[in-house]
């Protein structure tokens, strides 16, 4: 009868290349585990390849025609209407409502404030590290430091001697063991940075994936009848170090195909070194005993082109840009509570070999959207599903444009097991 | 309903041609708005007139169309828009 409370795992720029989604190459055994006992969405899009318009899309339940921010450039309440946000509804239905790392959009799209106080019940944590992100901290070939595109680093010799994820997951962690003994439940929302550009992983990683195993995409030519229009010519790569010494042409001109596999093999060690990261934060989950509490969603704001069309990154309407993973666990019904003791998401080392792939534990093969994630975890809280919008919505606070998912999670199995609570 | 299986997304653009700001335009630069529709079976994508004071999309300026078949081209390297009555199914299946 207690509410549930929420782990909202957002990860920036992570297409569905994880084990969970059959991809035989990456190693992501703990949002593997995750999912094995999770409901996972093999067909859920997001609504606009871009961070700041597709964070502000979903976590208003907006379409971007509606928040009207297709940039990076205005803040919603003032430019379009004062939507209520997931964690802003949350924390009015009683939620302490937490944010660590990028959640919303830093900048003026969500008021350089991580739009707080209004969504959150403390000041969102950015950790400290952030700001080296895009400094000159990638020891090239000639050993010296530069703002590079492929950036294995050493932790021990960056600045403060850690990066933003491990940070964050140590933040959240800390706040998991503040609300473990709260009288009120917790919606907290974590945004990882990786595998978002720079490629800034610890570089061990990279021993993962040997050059000689990474392949290209299988359609790396712009397609013949492809419009103009539609090609997304990557230039943030190209403003990096690394790249801008390859004197690749614009827009066209492809990356030579070695560094094609460099990037690709940056790109899943980012993934697995996220994954640890999940891993941990999971594991810490699981020892407070929160895990039979707490409803887990894990999501991307959108995915990326590792090379498919003669694209990367993301700023597209290609599948390879918009397609995201998106997973719920909820307890006593995605999977059985776990017993006394029990753990449920123990840490898993992607560098065991013998850590075994494990299949997502339900799976729904309809087409689903990121703006279904308001309606779908205020439902799945027990918390009134905000009524749809009507057309046009920008005079009314609280409604959504998603769908509500709540009908994929009733599962006739456990409806017929008496020994299930719910 | 067909409607209940659909995502929608869109991409907007500076231009017909890529440029400098064709991946992160600026609203006031945004000329062009692309908008897809999925199904289970394909993905299909407009590109129309944009306007960036009034937020209007013009669906009768139309710039350039993609249709692609998940069955047969899965990987969306086939774009079979001009082979389509694209126009006709596009209306059918806006929300």
């Amino acid at each position: 009868t207690d509410a549930l409370n929420v782990l909202l795992i957002i990860v920036d720029d992570l297409r569905p290349s994880l084990g969970c989604y059959g991809d035989k190459l990456v190693r992501s055994p703990n949002i593997d585990q995750l999912a094995s006992h999770s409901l996972l969405f093999q067909n859920a899009f997001a609504q606009q390849a871009v961070c700041a318009p597709s964070r502000v899309s979903f976590l208003t339940g907006r379409r971007p025609d509606t928040t009207r921010l297709y940039d990076f450039n205005s803040y919603w309440r003032v430019h379009a209407g004062n939507f209520s946000t997931i964690p802003q509804y949350f924390k009015e239905n009683g939620y302490v409502t937490m944010s660590v790392g990028k959640v919303f959009h830093p900048g003026i799209s969500s008021n350089h404030t991580d739009d707080s106080p209004y969504s959150w019940s403390f000041p969102p944590y950015h950790p400290s590290s952030e700001k080296y992100e895009n400094t000159k901290t990638c020891r090239g070939p000639d050993g010296e430091l530069h703002a590079n595109l492929l950036c294995p680093v050493d932790v021990l010799d960056v600045p403060e001697g850690t990066l933003p994820d491990k940070q964050s997951t140590e933040q959240a962690i800390q706040l998991l063991e503040k609300m473990k003994t709260s009288a009120s439940p917790f919606f907290l929302a974590v945004g990882y940075h990786k595998p978002h550009i720079p490629f800034r992983y610890p570089k061990e990683f990279q021993k993962l994936y040997p050059l000689e195993n990474i392949t290209l995409a299988p359609d790396p030519e712009v397609p013949d009848g492809l419009p103009p229009v539609a090609y997304n010519p990557w230039m943030d790569i190209r403003q990096r170090e690394d790249v801008q010494a390859l004197n690749i042409s614009v827009p066209y001109g492809p990356i030579p195909v070695d560094f094609q596999r460099k990037i690709r093999q940056s790109y899943f060690a980012s993934v697995s070194y996220l994954d640890t990261q999940v891993g941990r934060l999971l594991s810490a989950l699981d020892d407070l005993q929160l895990a039979n509490s707490t409803i887990i969603a894990f999501t991307s704001d959108h995915g990326w082109a590792l090379g498919e069309h003669g694209e990367w990154a993301k700023y597209s309407n290609f599948d390879v840009a918009t397609h995201v993973p998106l997973i719920f666990y909820v307890p006593g019904r995605t999977a059985s509570l776990p017993e006394a003791g029990e753990k449920l998401f123990p840490y898993l080392d992607p560098f065991d070999s013998a850590s075994q792939l494990m299949e997502p534990g339900r799976q729904s093969m309809d087409l689903v959207e990121l703006v279904s994630l308001f309606p779908t975890l205020a439902g799945l809280a027990g918390l009134q599903v905000p009524p749809r919008c009507p057309v046009p919505s920008f005079h009314v606070e609280l409604c959504r444009e998603g769908k509500n998912l709540l009908k994929h999670f009733r599962f006739r199995d456990l409806e017929e097991d008496p020994y299930l609570p719910g | 309903n067909p409607r209940e299986l659909i995502a929608y997304s869109q991409y907007p653009r500076p231009s017909d041609i890529p440029q400098w700001n064709s991946d992160k335009p600026s609203l006031k630069d945004i000329k062009i708005m692309g908008y897809s529709i999925r199904t289970i079976d394909y993905r299909y994508t407009v590109w129309v007139g944009f306007n960036p004071d009034e937020f209007l999309a013009n669906f009768s300026d139309i710039h350039a169309g993609e249709l692609y078949f998940v069955d047969s081209d899965p990987l969306q390297d086939h774009n079979m828009y001009n082979d389509s009555q694209g126009g006709d199914l596009f209306q059918l299946l806006m929300p």
